[in-house]
């Protein structure tokens, strides 16, 4: 099974 | 005051059919350098960077920064009213809550405007950092939307790996599995055919086809589309509007639990 991640969590706000 | 003209219109058309089934409200940002977007899709997997440089437009008056909040399936409503050989003009006063879309036919025989509401949309502006990428490669836009298209009728789910034998997009799924391999190809009578491989080490991820397929809503703008991809980091496919700038998504990979 595999988990889909988010863009959040490679880019930062800024 | 914003005042920016657009004689390619097709190309504004273009662009919103390519982001409006991704995102639904996003912030237009209007500088110096020119006409820009960031916004990411409502499950945050998906991200769309969009520019289109000052220079490309006819006219281009921007008093100051300025950010102008649309829907985008309003925007495209009103932009489908414009001929694909129309000139566009986006009009904006400085905090008014409209944003004026005014249609010039080619010979100037008929003008329209289309007045649209903005809305305020809380979205924060991340930073993507510049990176170096493990594997880039440039094939004809037309082909890499035939295989996202292809491989979706078999799997929800695409593996790209890059290796010294070429980029190979495979997918599985109930009814069996499918695997598309492109080689670095070169020698072709145009350069918008060629596959071009530029890999520093082998690299795979694994992506939700439904994205891909969503991003190649833009293969309209461009001939070539260039993916970069680097382990944990999200995959860029990027389609460059001529002389303008270019349109960016950006998806993060899906991991083994």
């Amino acid at each position: 099974v595999s988990q889909q991640r988010q863009i959040t969590s490679f880019f930062s706000p800024g | 005051m914003l005042e920016l003209r657009l004689v390619q219109g097709s190309l504004l058309k273009k662009v919103l059919e390519a982001i409006k089934d991704l995102v639904n409200d996003a912030n237009f940002d209007c500088s110096a350098t020119g006409f820009s977007l960031q916004a990411m899709d409502s499950s945050h997997v998906a991200l769309v960077a969009l520019l289109l440089r000052s220079e490309g437009f006819e006219h281009y008056r921007c008093d100051r920064n300025l950010s102008m909040g649309m829907n985008l399936n309003n925007m495209s409503k009103m932009l489908k009213c414009a001929g694909n050989d129309d000139i566009i003009t986006i009009k904006a006063d400085d905090g008014s809550d409209t944003v004026t879309f005014m249609f010039e036919s080619p010979n100037q025989d008929k003008i329209a405007d289309f007045e649209m509401k903005l809305m305020d949309i809380d979205s924060e502006h991340l930073g993507i950092p510049e990176a170096e990428y493990q594997a880039i490669v440039r094939m004809p836009s037309s082909e890499f939307a035939r295989i996202c298209k292809d491989l979706s009728s078999i799997g929800d789910t695409v593996v790209i790996s890059v290796t010294k034998e070429g980029v190979k997009f495979s997918t599985r799924g109930d009814i069996g599995t499918a695997n598309v391999v492109c080689r670095q190809n070169t020698t072709v009578d145009k350069p918008e055919e060629a596959t071009v491989i530029e890999m520093q080490e082998p690299v795979s991820l694994t992506f939700a086809l439904r994205y891909m397929n969503s991003f190649t809503k833009a293969t309209p703008l461009s001939g070539t589309v260039t993916i970069s991809l680097s382990s944990d980091l999200p995959i860029v496919v990027e389609y460059k509007i001529a002389e303008m700038g270019y349109i960016r998504f950006y998806l993060a990979p899906k991991i083994e639990d």
